[in-house]
């Protein structure tokens, strides 16, 4: 019921007495950083013509804004000396792990969430989503395939006026390992392990669309709802997002260097192999 | 050769937008997987040639092959190899076979990039205590967490570990590898032989990519 806080000597993080992330302090200057997760319903249509195709695999079509998951969030603290972390529980089937390594200067993400609940005959999608006291002026920045960073306009478009039918989905892109946004003294960058649907529909805000339970075909030649089981239950995803976070300075390394070398290290990382060696001790293995 | 061919095959088909997304239909995307799943369990037997080649010159062995000339489906670790360099694929869902069964067993980190890096490993684990060591005998500290309720109630998770082992494994060279020997603390005889302080990683004035980019 009380606040809690995780850190090392970079960064620190604390969680509201509801649970939820909250701020971050960084050379003992603290901003608001919360993070959540909400979904959107996904919209049934007669698919008969193209403006009313149902939410499906190639379309992502909310019924209307999102809806919250809960107001409180259980937590357990693990500190030690190698990582510092908080387990969240959302709900029965949105679970998350908010850690830090010791030695690291952004804060790792690791979300599961699934199986998806559908008894009220409603597919549902995902997102993950930050919030901060950025004046982003409605612009953000996506990755182009783990490369160039792409600027983006919400509700806008560079080569026409645009007249957006979709408040929501007209503002999403394809982000594959990183989508950003900044003003003059802050910037926030989120990198995904997976290619996922991201925005940015507040300033200051980014969302990522983590998992999605559709209930109906989009008419796009599947003729089958993208509703994947395992087990005979909707499908448990888990998966990571790495959060930079810190002030607009224009000092080497840029903030922008720092999250392409963590982005090289998280999506090519280090493969890793095991063996058994009972029979061996350490001399004869060294 | 041939079983990269598998993976090269698997990774042919994988090219169609279908598969980079997820929109096929689902016995379609799940005979996808059964294509990656038996393509990287094929080259399994090349990194662990490869590996122990790099590990001890003497052997120079092929990659294993059935009696038919292909590739062997899901190659058994061959006692022949000093080491058999297993890999992990449900690490995801925390779960490893042989982190969680053995008392003692290497952790082997390659990194496939062209400058130095660094990794948090987290292996899925038994035990309440580990002593971690490098090729210098150097002992890196470590700590046991527990892995999160939600995650072992996966349905399909079928593992009994409950905690998840965390180390630093530090300057991992260059398109090179390193390896740490690990050994489950099961009495307190372990707690007194290991009584000297874990050495913590040593601690840097920058974060470790900073350090990384100011080396670059």
């Amino acid at each position: 019921s009380q606040e809690v806080t995780i850190g090392n000597k970079y960064l620190n993080v604390s969680f509201d007495s509801n649970g939820f992330l909250s701020s971050i302090t960084i050379d003992g200057v603290t901003n608001r950083l919360r993070q959540t997760f909400v979904y959107y319903e996904g919209a049934l249509g007669n698919n008969e013509e193209f403006r009313n195709r149902s939410s499906g695999a190639y379309i992502f079509r909310p019924n209307g804004t999102e809806k919250s998951v809960t107001e409180n969030v259980q937590v357990r603290v693990v500190k030690g000396a190698t990582v510092q972390e908080v387990h969240q529980v959302f709900s029965e089937w949105i679970s998350q792990v908010v850690r830090i390594y010791a030695d690291e200067s952004h804060i790792e993400f690791e979300w599961m969430v699934g199986p998806i609940p559908v008894e009220d005959g409603v597919g549902k999608e995902i997102v993950s989503r930050f919030y901060t006291a950025a004046q982003s002026g409605g612009v953000f920045w996506t990755d182009a395939n783990g490369r160039e960073m792409i600027r983006r306009v919400r509700n806008h478009r560079d080569t026409w006026n645009l007249d957006l039918m979709e408040k929501i989905s007209g503002n999403y892109y394809p982000v594959t390992a990183r989508i950003a946004l900044e003003d003059d003294n802050l910037r926030l960058a989120v990198l995904n392990d997976r290619a996922q649907g991201g925005s940015s529909l507040a300033d200051g805000s980014l969302e990522l669309m983590v998992h999605r339970r559709l209930l109906h075909d989009d008419a796009f030649g599947v003729e089958e709802a993208l509703n994947e089981k395992a087990f005979g239950k909707g499908l448990v995803a888990r998966g990571k997002h790495w959060v930079v976070f810190g002030a607009k300075k224009p000092v080497s390394p840029t903030p922008e260097a720092r999250e392409r070398f963590l982005q090289n290290r998280v999506l090519l990382p280090n493969w890793m192999f095991f063996s058994d060696v009972t029979e061996f001790k350490y001399d004869d293995w060294q | 050769e041939p079983h990269l061919n598998v993976l090269r095959e698997a990774m042919g088909v994988m090219q169609h937008h279908d598969a980079i997304t997820g929109t096929e239909k689902q016995h379609v995307a799940n005979d996808y997987a059964r294509m990656l799943n038996r393509a990287v369990g094929a080259c399994g037997a090349n990194t662990q040639a490869v590996l122990n080649q790099i590990v001890d010159p003497k052997f120079k062995r092929s990659a294993p092959r059935s009696r038919s000339g292909l590739p062997v489906e899901h190659p058994a670790p061959y006692p022949q190899y000093k080491f058999a360099f297993e890999s992990c694929h449900l690490l995801n869902v925390s779960k490893c076979e042989l982190t969680e069964s053995k008392d003692s067993f290497t952790v082997t980190l390659y990194n496939p990039l062209a400058h130095a890096g660094h990794e948090y490993v987290r292996v899925p684990v038994n035990g309440e205590r580990y002593i971690v060591r490098d090729y210098r005998n150097v002992e890196v500290s470590s700590q046991v967490v527990p892995i999160p309720a939600s995650v072992l109630n996966i349905p399909y998770r079928f593992s009994n570990a409950t905690s998840e082992l965390v180390f630093l494994a530090n300057e991992l060279p260059p398109l090179g590898f390193k390896s740490y020997f690990v050994t489950r603390a099961i009495d307190s005889l372990d707690d007194f032989i290991h009584e000297a302080p874990s050495v913590a990683p040593t601690p840097s004035e920058q974060p470790l990519d900073d350090q990384v980019t100011h080396w670059q």
